[in-house]
């Protein structure tokens, strides 16, 4: 390699370092060093570990598919925030079921299931569902009987002490907060049936009422009129999120 | 909810998504986990994505495919981000929800709405995981 060479090596290897620095200070976006590189949702430090485990391997590293399965199966086990994994957000009837998806960026395969009940390993279950089969998501205890006939453990309760701890404290508060709309009774548990917007308005403003006198006037007047019933007691927060 | 993206040694994109849902969904509700392109999204070529959030809003606007297809026409991975999650906030003010973005050379960021939102990585430039907080 000749001087003028070197010099135009050298001169490239400053200008890729002057690029990085810029947009490290632009923002909340960062460069990173050589690859593998692993980004996960939240402080899961763990999960992110136990996947940084399997890529940066000595002896070359296992698969980015891998590494994707080490980690949100770490995880699971963690049950971290109490959103992944078993024991954790109960359904109306208590139960815990479990989503999951894995994706292969080089060949876009899919596996995936949902709602699945009995098996505590999703991502795992996700990965068989790519692996042997040519579909992308399976759901239901349909997902539970393929999970298991490929050699998962199960069927197992998902539910915890925890989970059934919290259910049982919000059917005690009349089953609320909740995700129904548009149905009677608005303010206490089911069964529910469906009712027109007026129907539900009327019947908010009775059970309101009966509680708190007349109260409810001012909400009345406001905007949640043009909100369907119920949608207000929505919440979404670091430890009740998807 | 857990989103994963890896980038391994040779390049090779893979993202994946673990949660048990909503807490008192109502009975065969099914969030945006498992949905392609919406809690997360991959591809080589490009980059990945992965999101937390509302999922039954979320998954309506795909805003993972949406990210990864941005960064294939260009954008840097903060402003796909930050994209995909206003096209979202457009429709729904009070929405709440957040993803990050990395291209195949590694960059990422983060955008979120309606809370504060934390993310980690690991390179092989660190140490450790390091978290980074994104303020909506």
């Amino acid at each position: 390699m000749g001087r003028s060479s070197v010099r135009l090596l050298v001169g490239l290897l400053l200008l890729r370092s002057d690029w990085c620095l810029a947009v490290n200070s632009g923002g909340p976006a960062e460069v990173s060093g050589a690859f593998p590189l692993v980004v996960s949702t939240w402080p899961f430090r763990e999960a992110v570990r136990a996947a940084w485990e399997v890529v940066s391997a000595s002896d070359g590293g296992g698969s980015a598919v891998d590494a994707v399965v080490a980690g949100c199966s770490a995880c699971e086990v963690l049950r971290c925030d109490g959103t992944v994994g078993p024991g954790g957000s109960p359904d109306e009837n208590g139960e815990t079921t479990l989503d999951a998806l894995i994706m292969n960026g080089a060949t876009m395969e899919i596996g995936a299931v949902a709602a699945m009940r009995y098996v505590k390993d999703g991502i795992k279950a996700a990965k068989l569902v790519m692996d042997h089969s040519l579909h992308t998501l399976l759901v239901g205890e349909k997902a539970t009987d393929f999970a298991i006939s490929m050699g998962l453990p199960g069927p197992i309760n998902l539910s915890s002490p925890e989970s059934l701890e919290k259910w049982r404290n919000w059917r005690q508060n009349h089953c609320q907060p909740n995700f129904w709309k548009n149905v009677a009774p608005a303010g206490s548990c089911g069964p529910y049936r469906p009712i027109s917007v007026a129907q539900a308005l009327d019947s908010v403003k009775r059970e309101v009422e009966g509680s708190q006198g007349g109260a409810c006037q001012e909400w009345f007047q406001s905007d949640n009129l043009l909100e369907p019933i119920n949608s207000h007691f929505k919440f979404i927060d670091r430890h009740n999120h998807d | 909810t857990i989103s994963m993206a890896v980038i391994d040694k040779m390049g090779h994109i893979a993202v994946g998504t673990s949660t048990n849902g909503g807490t008192f969904k109502i009975p065969g509700r099914v969030g945006d986990g498992p949905i392609p392109g919406s809690s997360s999204y991959g591809d080589d070529e490009v980059g990945a994505c992965g999101a937390s959030g509302d999922g039954d809003i979320m998954m309506r606007f795909l805003p993972c495919y949406q990210v990864v297809e941005s960064m294939r026409r260009g954008m840097e991975p903060q402003d796909a981000a930050r994209d995909a999650i206003s096209r979202i906030a457009r429709k729904y003010p009070d929405f709440v929800g957040a993803i990050f973005a990395v291209n195949r050379k590694g960059v990422h960021a983060g955008a979120c709405h309606g809370w504060t939102f934390q993310y980690s990585v690991r390179n092989s430039s660190m140490h450790d995981v390091e978290v980074i907080t994104i303020y909506p």
